[in-house]
């Protein structure tokens, strides 16, 4: 089964 | 104050529909530098980043830093009024509540005048800190784009497989499978076909088709792509405008 990763994983919010 | 001036209403237009379908609402942020802007999609997979540097513009002039909280939905449909050939000119105060948008066609002394209100827009931003990539890519973005929705028929899942001289892309799905592979080449009369590929390490990612669909729409502003990829990193997909750029940041799929 595959995942969809979302941006908040990768990149820091401000 | 700001007052922005494009020579050709027609490349406004162009950055604009290049992301209204994916992202509604955007604050673009006009400084001395030109006109900046980040928006996130709702599922947050696919962020959009727009750069236009003031060589870009005939005019530019902004005394402070002016943000403009706009709905694409309607900034377009005003958009649409002028000509691309007309010169396009934005106006607003310092703390605006409305922009004003000015076509000029200057061969018939016709000049059209709209203002659209603007929105407070709150936002988070995310702080895309130098991503280290492992592989790199220029193509032709017409390439591009037809191998995205070629692919996209089969699968709403594309591979790109990236080796030291090959470029793989696969889709595999219900009802068979396909695969484009391209190789670097040079072609010095029209150096906008060449494909080039730099890599430090090869990479194999999974993207979702619904998202690279949007993302080539950025092609009608510039004959190539840059693409730049890691494992397990969003991807960079990059469009070049005269000074400045649109960017589409990517997150990928992974397996289970």
């Amino acid at each position: 089964k595959e995942n969809q990763s979302t941006l908040n994983m990768f990149f820091k919010v401000k | 104050m700001l007052e922005a001036k494009f020579t050709e209403a027609g490349l406004f237009k162009r950055i604009i529909d290049s992301f209204r379908d994916c992202v509604q609402l955007i604050n673009f942020n006009c400084s001395e530098k030109g006109i900046a802007a980040q928006a996130v999609d709702d599922s947050r997979v696919l962020l959009v980043s727009l750069s236009i540097n003031v060589e870009a513009f005939e005019e530019f002039r902004a005394d402070r830093n002016i943000v403009l909280g706009c709905d694409l939905t309607n900034l377009s449909k005003i958009l649409r009024c002028g000509n691309n050939s007309d010169n396009l000119t934005l106006i607003a105060e310092d703390s605006p509540d409305s922009i004003l948008i000015l076509f000029e066609d200057t061969k018939r002394d016709r000049v059209s005048e709209y203002s659209l209100k603007l929105m407070e827009i709150e936002t988070d931003f995310l702080e895309i800190s130098d991503m280290k990539y492992e592989s790199y890519i220029t193509m032709p973005s017409a390439d591009f784009a037809k191998t995205v929705r070629d692919l996209s028929q089969l699968s709403d899942s594309i591979n790109i497989l990236v080796t030291k001289d090959t470029i793989k892309f696969a889709a595999e799905g219900d009802i068979g499978s396909g695969s484009i592979v391209v190789k670097p080449f040079t072609d010095l009369d029209h150096p906008e076909n060449s494909i080039k590929v730099t890599i430090e390490k090869p990479v194999d990612l999974r993207f979702g088709a619904k998202y690279l669909n949007d993302i080539i729409k950025g092609a009608s502003l510039s004959d190539t792509i840059t693409i730049k990829l890691s494992e397990e990193a969003p991807a960079l997909f990059q469009f070049d405008i005269s000074s400045g750029n649109l960017q589409f940041y990517l997150a990928p799929k992974f397996d289970e």
